[in-house]
């Protein structure tokens, strides 16, 4: 079999034999989503002149207009009666676990990044993309100050004609909660257990930063590369981001904005030995 | 409050732009990472102090649970990885009621996990990926995770007690019968059924509410399909099934119908698009 499917009463979801999602079943609506990740190398420049600045802690500036893919490979698919996985990773220290709890409308993306080689001496910024067939005509949307959604289009400004210097970074909002993109159909949702940046910078796909190991100071005055290590190699991040896959008709608000309070704020889980207590005592 | 305050203090410190963004020079980092974890390390102590209290223990007694916190983002946890017997208990911080899939790493075996009222309920004993055990800053030797489903109150605290069993191992434990995409009605006592408009077997009687309990049921589900949104599905209270010519039916007459169409043309899912 080269195909994998997760699947609950809600979602169904079609892998292919390489570990990487190719499709997304609501019960009336399919349609193609990916979720690959890639990686930005940054830019070095002249700290001299503001507009030639490199890629650091304050700004994203990547090197080139179009980021580096990685290779994937499926390394486990354990299913139960409780949460369905696929596990995934690449050539590139990133690691991946889709997952699907029995009973739940959304599905999940723990991620493992890093650490992140620069022994090429390129410091690199990696990301997620999300890519399906939706039509957004480059619309997207993103909660940047947490309190308000705002419209976003690609290459344009409300106030103002727009002619971007810096075609990826101009694209790129801050993520508090959410981003997400629709059509006529489907709005496909984005929520981050952090805040992130991210953008549709292709029709139909949405990028989420996740992780950054850089080697030179962008001069905003930090005064240190943003490269910090642990116990001698890069730091490892591990995150998580929830799917959540409606008809652009229906308002899902209310569902949404709870999701995002319970991935802010999860249950906390204490544990206690219970060595000299048994379950009959318990 | 003393400890409470050494807390809100170190909260108040994240609030700074360098804090929050990542924009602080390297050794700040690592101060504002010693304060904050000291100050969670140490309000803990209301909340061991708190669950004691709740298990009505006496005062001079020793306290009958130490609690401890695990770090759950790299998937370790000394306690639960080197005991046979934990309680794992949960706090909602929340106004509503909320499912919530707790992880917890262990080593390889068999076990069973009890909520509040005793009985044991469904988990999974699922791997820990190599990407995951490999983190240079992992220092644990828990290979595999319990995984269970905490329905939690809201606001509310709830134990659970896991108990690694001295069996042969097993992947995982079924209570219940799991229901697929294409299970959409259950068949039994108060039964409860989704309407689907390419069924002509079926007429409902009368509408309820969906609930979440209803898509898990100790029935076997019937296979059957809906190419209909879900939102537009809505579950049905049937006293009787009826045929399409208004006749009653005969529950395993059905049962049977469907099995033999599930096993003449497979389960049905929406056409793939390329």
């Amino acid at each position: 079999d080269d195909e994998t499917y997760l699947e609950n009463e809600h979602l169904k979801l079609r892998f292919d034999s390489s570990g990487l999602l190719t499709h997304a079943m609501l019960p009336d609506i399919t349609f193609n989503l990916a979720a690959q990740f890639y990686y930005w190398t940054g830019c070095v420049g002249n700290n001299t002149s503001p507009s030639e600045r490199s890629s650091g802690a304050y700004i994203f500036r990547p090197k080139t207009t179009r980021p580096f893919d990685m290779k994937y490979r499926s390394v486990g698919n354990p299913k139960g009666n409780v949460v369905h996985e696929m596990w995934v990773e690449s050539d590139k220290n990133v690691g991946s676990i889709a997952r699907l709890y029995n009973g739940s409308k959304v599905f999940e993306l723990d991620f493992v990044v890093g650490p992140i080689d620069v022994s090429d001496g390129e410091g690199k910024e990696y990301v997620i993309r999300y890519e399906t067939n939706l039509l957004n005509n480059g619309i997207f949307y993103t909660d940047s100050n947490g309190r308000q959604t705002l419209k976003r289009v690609l290459n344009k400004r409300p106030q103002w004609n727009l002619t971007l210097e810096e075609p990826i970074a101009g694209n790129y909002y801050p993520i508090t909660n959410e981003i997400y993109i629709e059509d006529n159909e489907v709005r496909v949702s984005i929520l981050t257990d952090r805040s992130q940046g991210g953008g549709s910078l292709e029709e139909g796909a949405i990028e989420v930063m996740l992780h950054r190991r850089l080697l030179h100071d962008d001069a905003f005055g930090v005064g240190e590369a943003l490269n910090e290590t642990a116990k001698g190699a890069g730091l490892v991040m591990r995150g998580k981001h929830v799917l959540l896959f409606s008809n652009a008709s229906e308002n899902n608000d209310e569902f949404k904005a709870k999701t995002i309070l319970e991935l802010h704020l999860p249950p906390v889980v204490f544990v206690a030995d219970a060595k000299h207590l048994q379950y009959e005592e318990w | 409050m003393f400890v409470l305050n050494e807390l809100k203090s170190a909260m108040g410190m994240m609030q700074h732009h360098d804090a929050v963004t990542g924009t602080e020079k390297q050794h700040v980092a690592h101060d504002y990472e010693r304060i904050l974890h000291e100050a969670l390390e140490d309000s803990s102590i209301i909340a061991k102090q708190a669950f004691n209290k709740i298990v009505q223990r006496d005062g001079d007694k020793p306290p009958l649970f130490q609690y401890e916190r695990c770090s759950f983002n790299e998937s370790s946890c000394d306690l639960t990885e080197r005991s046979d017997q934990f309680v794992v208990t949960l706090y909602n911080p929340l106004g509503w009621k909320v499912k919530y899939p707790v992880r917890v790493p262990v080593m390889e075996g068999t076990y069973t996990v009890y909520a509040p009222n005793g009985e044991a309920i469904d988990s999974q004993l699922v791997g820990i990926p190599d990407f995951v055990k490999n983190i240079p800053t992992r220092e644990s030797n828990a290979t595999h995770e319990v995984v269970f489903l905490a329905h939690l109150h809201p606001m509310g605290v709830k134990s659970f007690y896991v108990k690694r069993e001295k069996k042969e191992k097993r992947e995982s434990k079924m209570n219940d019968y799991y229901l697929h995409f294409n299970d959409y009605f259950k068949i039994g006592d108060n039964a409860k059924m989704v309407e689907f408009e390419n069924n002509p077997m079926l007429k409902p009687v009368f509408k309820s509410n969906y609930e979440d309990n209803d898509l898990k049921t100790k029935e076997p589900g019937i296979g059957v399909n809906s190419e209909k949104s879900m939102n537009s599905m809505k579950p049905i209270d049937i006293d009787v099934l009826k045929d399409k010519d208004g006749d009653n039916l005969d529950i395993e007459e059905l049962r049977r119908l469907v099995d033999e169409r599930d096993r003449a043309t497979g389960p049905k899912f929406p056409e793939l698009s390329d």
